[in-house]
């Protein structure tokens, strides 16, 4: 995250590989479903064995004896609806909510947050110096009325895109931060609006950012979890 | 400190079933390690089973190779083979050869050890010496390896000609598919097995990588190293390269793209040399500012070239070294991935609620199952719960008018069900979801703690 500061969103999520390394964020839906990117995984059967989702961080490489640490071993992915790049990973085992873990709400379907809601982003990426990129940092982005965004990326927005507003200071998700969640307060409720994809530039002051719409997905989300 | 496990070959869940079936050999207690000093003691010993959970063991006269006996799958059993028995490859001098060659390099018939005509001689059988049936063996230290008397009268006796192990297969590129027998290191020294701790702890546990291969104690490339290597059984020795043949044919790149990547990206061959935030890579032939050892002339296949993003070691996707000092690597995510889906075979209105085609592959071609079939997935939807939805065999179908067109259960035990290559018709008039109006009702989620968070400033 560029542009942002230490903060607290309990279901950002960090994804692992076998070497335990950091390399794309999720988030928290269900005790045991995580949504992240598409743009993450080599493919929609790819075997996971290995790979687990660490919960519950604030630093991004804690000790392993931090006792908020949950570290939980991913069991399989589905790939979402074609043009989503959404992709929902099950857990091994549900996750343990407390202070430091939390779910984050789902939109209702094709809900369209208001243009000019605050949101935020969270993740463990690439700060460009802006921020210690030890932990977890988060930075609030206003949401921008689809018309506008639609004018300004000249007619390339599509539907199951939303945006947020270009900063002057320069304020958003960079490499590493992929898959993480945009969330927005709504009705005294953080609800899962939007997930970070990668984009060619971070944190770009002339251009709007682009996040994959959720509310188009609920209802594949609610399926594969019923499924 | 070698382990004596590091003379056999593991299968797993397999048990080794002799025919006619006989009646098998009282379990002995014991970890696998103990039941291999066991079975390496025992002469007539040539494979165990290793039951683990009662971590109980069969010793057994016989191996795979042996006349009557067949491999069959049993979740409960290890089946541990003497390498000897198993190999077609020999080590050194091929003494321990246990193979079933039993021809001459030039072809000929070998005479039984048994027999003594066509040719006389004094190498008879014993329960010890492993000259048994025909099969080549070496019982006089021959440095051209394991022979036997031939059937021809004229040819008394003859080379096999079995290829020493680390010759028998070569290997590609920088190893990492080598899935050849030598386990011995460049030096000589012996493997440590991958599925052993001792005498060194790795993170290279063979269940957690199945995809490299990472049997019993044999040479192989899991971390993008330059050639094969193992942990050794010398303890003052963590690990080292072993020494194996370079097949002469260097293998034809898969999946090659350009302008996005497919998988892991391990064909990307495009140009794009920045990382998504803008710095520019570090060219692969250079170590500043980060030392490596992903040298270009090392890595023949992985097409180091310039400062091009590539995925040399497997990794998630391709990378490249960044040329800020303080950023070391970084992925590549913002190439596109290449599209891998089917090509819509046919087209749908609305949801595709009223598809009545003949369409039965899922969107990654994976073959529907049928809706009245209850495997591999019970279906919450059927032709009894929807009669109304047409719900024919194993044809793509919406019956409960997903968004997203229609779907079907499928015949992949993981996917419970997919889309249909299918696609929606030009022109679908689906409604903007930019015009919906709906309330706003949420489930009790979402909460955290905002003290935390100005804790956290």
């Amino acid at each position: 995250i560029v542009g942002g500061q230490p903060g607290n969103s309990p279901w950002t999520v960090s994804i692992r590989n076998r070497a335990g390394v950091h390399f794309c964020g999720g988030s928290l839906v269900k005790e045991q479903w995580v949504i992240s990117i598409r743009q993450c995984f080599s493919s929609c059967d790819a075997d996971l064995s290995g790979y687990e989702v660490h919960l519950g961080l604030l630093f991004k490489d804690p000790g392993p004896a931090d006792p908020d640490l949950q570290a939980i071993p991913i069991v399989r992915i589905f790939c979402g609806p074609s043009e989503s790049h959404l992709v929902l990973l099950k857990l091994a085992r549900p996750a343990v909510l407390n202070k430091r873990v939390a779910l984050i709400c789902l939109p209702p379907e094709r809900y369209v947050v208001p243009a000019g809601t605050i949101c935020e982003i969270a993740g463990w990426g690439e700060t460009r110096g802006t921020a210690d990129s030890r932990v977890l940092n988060v930075a609030q982005l206003p949401v921008l009325a689809h018309g506008e965004c639609q004018a300004a990326l000249r007619g390339r927005l599509k539907e199951s895109e939303l945006c947020t507003a270009p900063l002057h200071t320069g304020v958003g998700a960079c490499e590493g931060d992929y898959g993480g969640p945009l969330a927005c307060l709504t009705a005294d409720c953080w609800v899962l609006e939007g997930v970070i994809t990668p984009s060619r530039v971070c944190a770009r002051t002339d251009q709007p950012a682009l996040f994959i719409r959720v509310s188009l997905y609920v209802d594949w989300i609610h399926k594969v979890m019923k499924m | 400190s070698r382990s004596p496990l590091n003379d056999f070959q593991r299968l797993r869940a397999t048990e080794l079933l002799p025919l006619p079936p006989e009646a098998p050999p009282p379990p002995e207690p014991g970890p696998a390690e103990q039941c291999a000093q066991r079975c390496a003691t025992s002469p007539a010993c040539r494979a165990f089973h290793h039951e683990r959970q009662s971590q109980l063991c069969q010793l057994l006269r016989w191996t795979q190779h042996s006349p009557g006996v067949r491999l069959q799958k049993n979740i409960h059993y290890d089946l541990y083979q003497k390498k000897d028995y198993l190999r077609d490859c020999i080590v050194a001098d091929g003494i321990s050869y246990r193979g079933t060659r039993a021809t001459t390099e030039k072809g000929l018939r070998c005479q039984h050890w048994q027999a003594t005509t066509p040719h006389d001689h004094r190498f008879l059988p014993s329960p010890r010496n492993g000259l048994e049936e025909n099969y080549c063996r070496n019982p006089d230290r021959d440095k051209r390896g394991p022979w036997c008397y031939t059937m021809d009268p004229s040819v008394r006796h003859q080379s096999c000609g079995i290829k020493k192990c680390q010759d028998a297969i070569c290997m590609t590129c920088n190893g990492e598919d080598y899935r050849g027998f030598v386990d011995h290191t460049e030096s000589g020294t012996e493997c440590q097995r991958w599925d052993l701790q001792h005498p060194h702890k790795h993170p290279y546990h063979p269940d957690k990588y199945p995809e490299k291969g990472l049997d019993d104690n044999y040479c192989r490339n899991p971390d993008g190293s330059e050639q094969p290597w193992c942990y050794t059984v010398d303890p003052a020795r963590e690990r080292e390269y072993c020494r194996i043949r370079v097949c002469k044919k260097r293998p034809r790149p898969l999946n090659v793209t350009t302008n996005c990547f497919r998988g892991k990206g391990e064909g990307y061959r495009g140009r794009v040399n920045v990382t998504v935030s803008g710095i520019p890579c570090q060219r692969w032939d250079a170590q500043a500012p980060h030392r490596h050892h992903f040298v270009p002339d090392k890595y023949p296949c992985k097409d180091l070239q310039e400062n091009y993003c590539r995925n040399p070691d497997g990794s998630e996707a391709p990378w490249c070294f960044t040329t800020r000092p303080s950023v070391r690597v970084a992925f590549c995510f913002h190439i596109r991935r290449c599209d891998d889906e089917l090509g819509a075979q046919e087209c749908y209105h609305g949801r595709g609620e009223t598809y009545r085609g003949h369409v039965s592959k899922t969107r990654k071609g994976i073959t529907c199952q049928r809706w009245d079939a209850q495997t591999p997935h019970v279906p919450q939807i059927s032709p009894a719960t929807h009669p109304e939805a047409h719900l024919e065999e194993n044809y793509c179908r919406n019956p409960d008018n997903d968004s997203h067109g229609p779907w079907c259960y499928t015949m992949d035990p993981r996917m419970p069900f997919d889309y249909c290559a299918i696609k929606p018709c030009s022109g679908n008039a689906v409604p903007s979801i930019l015009e919906s109006t709906e309330a706003v009702t949420f489930e009790q989620c979402g909460r955290r703690d905002e003290r935390l968070q100005l804790k956290g400033r």
